[in-house]
């Protein structure tokens, strides 16, 4: 089993808080 | 008679984009990258209704290439750029949120804009519960299958870390602290792209305060 991850560490990579995609033309 | 002058200097109309002196003085943006960021502006404005405004498909949609897509954090940080509640975000609206992102904005206003963005229900706390509908929403939209008891693991390692006090939820000191500790959780914080947004959309000096010869 894989060690459990803090919430706000899943959180932070999830796309929809990547805001650098309004960017891409 | 006599005093036409030969050469009529116009003033392109550009509705939405205010005054950008006044927003340039309101952030870290100068009066040229607020120009600039009105054509990135322009762009998502227009995604579906060319209205001047976003809403929260074309924010969707600029972020996915997919306004079908539902997501969750899109959504929520649609919600916090939207201030005044009114289902759209002006121009205005854009970029003093932006202005957040910006990699010379100070620390802290990026640490209360993430708290901000996590306490869903706008208490004053990260509660609990709402990191558990964030975790939730998360692990769906990725298709991720997670039993219960997996999920409470996250919640009861995240909740150890981070409220200090035991109380149940999270308090703002408690975040500043936790992300002190964990600088890796703000790099979502800062946009980089903001530091040249004139060579991204050079396009601006064509558009904006362009005196037209008549």
């Amino acid at each position: 089993r894989p060690p459990t991850m803090n919430a706000f560490e899943l959180i932070a990579t999830s796309q929809g808080l990547n805001l650098g995609k309004l960017f891409e033309k | 008679m006599g005093c036409v002058p030969s050469k009529v200097v116009v003033r392109r109309h550009l509705p939405g984009l205010g005054n950008p002196v006044v927003l340039a003085s309101q952030t870290a943006f100068s009066v040229s990258e607020v120009q600039a960021l009105y054509e990135l502006f322009k762009s998502i404005s227009s995604g579906v209704i060319d209205d001047g405004l976003i809403n929260k498909e074309e924010f969707q949609l600029a972020l996915f290439k997919n306004q079908k897509k539902e997501n969750f954090f899109a959504n929520r940080i649609f919600d916090v750029f939207d201030v005044d509640k009114k289902g759209v975000i002006d121009f205005g609206d854009f970029v003093r949120a932006l202005n957040i992102f910006h990699p010379n904005a100070p620390h802290e206003n990026k640490v209360n804009f993430s708290f901000k963005i996590y306490d869903l229900d706008n208490t004053g706390y990260i509660e609990r519960q709402e990191v558990k509908q964030m975790v939730i929403a998360l692990l769906f939209e990725s298709e991720m299958r997670l039993t219960d008891e997996a999920v409470e693991a996250i919640l009861d390692k995240t909740f150890s870390e981070t409220d200090v006090n035991q109380d149940g939820k999270i308090d703002k000191e408690e975040w500043c602290n936790f992300v002190g500790r964990n600088p890796s959780l703000m790099k979502i914080m800062t946009l980089p792209y903001l530091k040249d947004i004139t060579t991204t959309f050079p396009s601006f000096v064509f558009n904006s305060e362009v005196d037209e010869i008549d």
